[in-house]
């Protein structure tokens, strides 16, 4: 049996500018895989933004250096297709009857389409939003999963005036991004508007039944000396079968090393 | 007394939410802010046992047993906070995030965070022109003491302000600010160091967002007559 829980996906990562790459996602996630780091393709920085990928592979030079970031192209001038991008990776999971699969992208800027094995799932609009697909029926039971997402800049990026300013033109505030990429009275504006799969992204592995968003909370009576924890969690049955389940809940805090107290 | 296993039916299919009884503490050992007391942390963790299946899921996460209490003064117009009924001196800094191409890896967290709280901070204020930040960031302010502000996404960019003018109305697509801040809201709201949400920065969001966003978030009315205050939210 495949051992279960996350397993983060952050090495590894190919990019490509999407407009120099001829192939579609079917294509790169079935009969054209990119070989490897060569052009049009580089190691990409995931979790990280294209412009992150683009300065570890030294193609633009490093923005935060003196006045480096006057010489790289604003999405303003360049178009929002120079700064959509491509990102592929590999990844094995051969999971076992009754077991469950979730890739999941804990934040992209700005919406994206997922391509895994040749099926196409559209990651929709938001930078600060969840995305968990389960692709228990696409992935390869025997070897190598490829993964292709082409990440899109957020909608309005803006134009930056000559004379700087707070939040440049104020485009960006249509869309649910983060603003200070327009530039502000203490930074620089970014030119890629921070486009990218910025944060964590895994594949999960369950049983049939699912655990999600758990909720936390302590309520406190006798100045602190009684004390409750209340706990709501939500629980996904994904299998076709009435499952009986123990739901077990454990505290426990750690004295010293690895000695814990239950 | 800290275990609890509970039987239960899912059917097939089927997406439920479940509240287990409260679990009770005696004297739990409570999460201060840096300078007032240790960041005491526990473990919880929740798994699911599947007949005829075995482990199907679990989950864990550090939580601080902590109460904290912000209102408005009516002399000064300040905020004022309270943490376990404990007046707290804020000695706060301004966080946008820790750099701009978004590589936010967990040493560099550590290492952004601890220098805050080494400094005597104990509050750190996410402007709504940056980030939700991130559960690795919440983390390590949990461990380190710094209690967060976090603003969702309103500035002077969606008000109206500006040259040229912003559009007056936040942006464009409500529903969507909303699925955000629910989702967000969903990630971040079991750290102890997580102490306010703040509509936007210096300003109110639109009327609908805003309303919304204070029923989301408002407490529950169980724990209002916990607290025993309604002033206090």
């Amino acid at each position: 049996m495949v051992e279960m829980g996350k397993r983060v996906l952050d090495s590894g990562w190919l990019a490509a500018r999407s407009t120099e790459v001829a192939a579609t996602g079917v294509q790169l996630t079935t009969t054209h895989p990119p070989s490897g780091p060569s052009a049009p393709w580089m190691e990409a920085a995931v979790p990280g933004t294209v412009l992150g990928t683009l300065t570890k592979n030294k193609l633009v030079p490093d923005p935060f250096y003196g006045l480096n970031n006057e010489a790289i192209l604003d999405i303003a001038d360049s178009g929002r297709e120079y700064y959509t991008f491509w990102f592929f990776t590999t990844f094995e999971c051969a999971m076992k009857g009754n077991q469950h699969v979730n890739l999941n992208f804990r934040a992209i800027n700005y919406s994206a389409e997922v391509y895994l094995n040749g099926h196409k799932e559209i990651l929709p609009k938001g930078m600060f939003r969840r995305h968990s697909l389960d692709v228990t029926d696409i992935l390869l039971p025997d070897g190598k999963n490829l993964l292709a997402v082409l990440v899109y800049p957020p909608d309005h990026p803006g134009s930056i005036p000559p004379e700087g300013g707070q939040g440049g033109d104020h485009e960006i505030g249509k869309d649910v991004a983060t603003q200070y990429v327009e530039g502000w009275d203490w930074m620089t504006p970014i030119r890629d508007r921070n486009t990218g799969i910025w944060d964590e992204v895994s594949i999960s592995i369950t049983g049939p039944v699912k655990i999600s968003d758990p909720h936390l909370v302590s309520s406190f009576f006798d100045g602190f000396k009684r004390a409750y924890l209340h706990t709501t969690l939500e629980l996904e049955n994904k299998s076709s079968w009435l499952a009986q389940c123990s739901l077990t809940l454990q505290v426990t805090t750690e004295l010293e090393g690895n000695i814990s107290l239950v | 007394e800290h275990l609890q296993t509970h039987e239960l039916s899912i059917p097939p299919k089927t997406l439920l939410q479940y509240t287990l009884p409260p679990l009770f503490f005696y004297k739990p050992n409570l999460w201060w802010p840096n300078g007032m007391g240790k960041q005491s942390l526990y473990n919880v963790g929740i798994t699911v046992d599947v007949k005829g299946f075995g482990e199907s899921d679990s989950w864990s996460h550090q939580f601080g047993f902590r109460k904290i209490e912000s209102i408005i003064d009516s002399v000064t117009g300040g905020r004022l906070f309270k943490v376990n009924g404990q007046c707290v001196f804020i000695r706060g800094g301004n966080w946008i995030l820790s750099d701009g191409l978004l590589r936010l890896s967990k040493k560099r967290y550590m290492a952004d965070i601890k220098f805050h709280a080494d400094m005597n901070f104990n509050m750190l204020r996410c402007w709504g022109g940056g980030l939700a930040e991130r559960p690795d960031f919440y983390h390590y302010c949990d461990i380190y003491g710094l209690l967060v502000w976090q603003e969702f996404w309103i500035t002077g960019d969606v008000d109206g302000r500006g040259v040229p003018v912003s559009n007056p109305n936040g942006p464009l697509d409500h529903d969507l600010f909303m699925l955000c801040a629910r989702d967000t809201v969903k990630l971040l709201r079991n750290h102890a160091s997580l102490a306010l949400w703040v509509g936007g920065n210096e300003q109110v969001p639109p009327k609908d967002i805003n309303a919304a966003l204070k029923n989301d978030l408002k407490l529950h009315p169980f724990f209002m007559s916990v607290v025993g205050n309604t002033a206090l939210g």
